[in-house]
């Protein structure tokens, strides 16, 4: 079977979605069949892989709310190995949705997405993929805490800016709470350093803080500020391939050879 | 009375919260009386403010949930005629207590911010101050909602990326929902471009396209993406207070006069 990973953290704009992306783009590069499940409302993650929003029929919103099979709500995307499940309008409306007992019984509203992946707690996910990637909303609402009950592990983008750290107690707070309460054996994969610019000293500032606070849990690779990475989601398309050769690219292959390496020997 | 305005997009990391604050801090430093409210559960607000999240007793969750008195949740900052209504952890569990029909009643869940703050629906707003400005999390959630409805126009900022347009679409229409259902006055006072980086193609893009589809509600006035701005929450102040003279600084204080010019003349 594959492994489930979560792309998360609440503080917004840290990169969630341009990590679940192009590190998907860059394992798939690598000869792995890999899943990215768009499950923020803004869909984001759906326009970087090229797949248009009026196009969508079936999307994330029915692996929460409708229980419906993994395999009929799949889009391929322009990269071969990569696949991507839509985001909808319709989640917008999904965490009220979920939380409205007579649509979903209490005990089952933060397990939807597990068992529409696996089936049910402990299951292994036998969907077809080396990995699928969840990009998160920026919030520890009822998607994100989806998200976690149906991970195997979480990979944490946390911007080189002061702000970034600051919530990122709240963060390791939640997936204690949900591996406590539901989900023993989640654990945070790493945790990524993006847009970390060498001209600006606050940036090494905080990730030094951040490697002295986290320690081995921070990846080697940094992702540098590269304005090729924020236009290539113009273009439709992972940075892999709106420019293969540019410091963006090169530092999520890089990343995706770490992330192979720290599955190997956990 | 005075105003109260929610700075809010539900696109992460788009300069909501320096926005609030350096926005706040000029009106504060051309003798406007301003409040803060952190509406967000990360607290980001509080600390650019210097509140030592520690050190609050009182925070905007008990306007919402706990319907208490306004002035008994005001935190004084470093900045003359600058308060603020400081965030706390409580905030996190916020929406699904606003959602639980045994704490609120389902008619109040989206109103109870409003009341706090103004007693009712169309009451003007006397708690002393000028403006108040609802720094929002990034979503559109009930928290969000209780913002709107507590408010009399909403400041969007927008990062001049390209992500950000394509979010914008959803909040135009979050806002006339409110507006239809229950709050026909609520207006957008103005659309703030921010971290525009003159040396990237893709700013001056993104800048031209939002003035040509959004028209006379972008501000004249650019914040430009500028390292002292990010460098002042580390600090514990507004830009205004850590450097006085930088790019950062003078862009917030053109944009409060430009703001004050259209509340005069809406
Ligand atoms: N390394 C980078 N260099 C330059 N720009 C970047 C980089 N990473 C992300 N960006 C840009 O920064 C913005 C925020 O990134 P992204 O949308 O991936 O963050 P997010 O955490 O998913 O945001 P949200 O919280 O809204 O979901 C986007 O415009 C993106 O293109
Ligand atoms: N004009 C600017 N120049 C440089 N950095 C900026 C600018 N505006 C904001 N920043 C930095 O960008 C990051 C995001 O800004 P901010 O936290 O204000 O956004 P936000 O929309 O409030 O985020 P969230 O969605 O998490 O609430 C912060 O680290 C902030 O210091
Ligand atoms: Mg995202
Ligand atoms: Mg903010």
């Amino acid at each position: 079977g594959g492994r489930i990973l979560a792309v998360a953290n609440q503080k917004g704009g840290v990169g969630k979605t341009t990590t679940a992306v192009n590190l998907g783009a860059a394992l798939a590069s690598v000869g792995r069949r890999v899943l990215v499940v768009d499950l923020d409302p803004q869909g984001n993650a759906t326009t970087n892989l090229g797949v248009l929003k009026n196009d969508v029929e079936k999307s994330s919103y029915w692996l929460l709310i409708g229980n419906t099979d993994l395999q009929s709500v799949i889009s391929d995307t322009a990269i071969e190995n990569l696949y991507v499940v839509p985001s909808s309008e319709e989640l917008v409306g999904a965490e009220a949705e979920l939380l409205d007992e007579d649509l979903v019984l209490k005990e089952k509203r933060r397990f939807m997405m597990r068992d529409a992946l696996r089936g049910g707690a402990g299951h292994p996910f036998s969907g077809g993929f080396d990995y699928v990637l969840i990009d998160c909303p920026p919030s520890l609402n009822l998607l994100t805490v989806n998200a976690f009950a149906a991970s195997d592990a979480i990979v944490v983008p946390l911007q080189c800016e002061f702000l970034a750290l600051e919530g990122l107690k709240q963060l390791l707070q939640t997936i204690n709470l949900i591996k406590k309460s539901v989900h023993p054996t989640l654990e945070v994969q790493g945790v990524v350093l993006t847009m970390f610019d060498r001209s600006v000293k606050l940036s090494g500032e905080v990730a030094d803080d951040a490697r002295e606070q986290l320690g081995y849990l921070v990846y080697d690779t940094l992702i540098p500020r590269n304005v090729k990475i924020a236009e290539a989601p113009s273009h439709g398309m992972p940075v892999l391939q709106y420019d293969p050769a540019c410091s963006g690219s090169r530092s999520y292959i890089k990343l995706a050879a770490e992330f192979l390496q720290r599955e190997q020997d956990p």
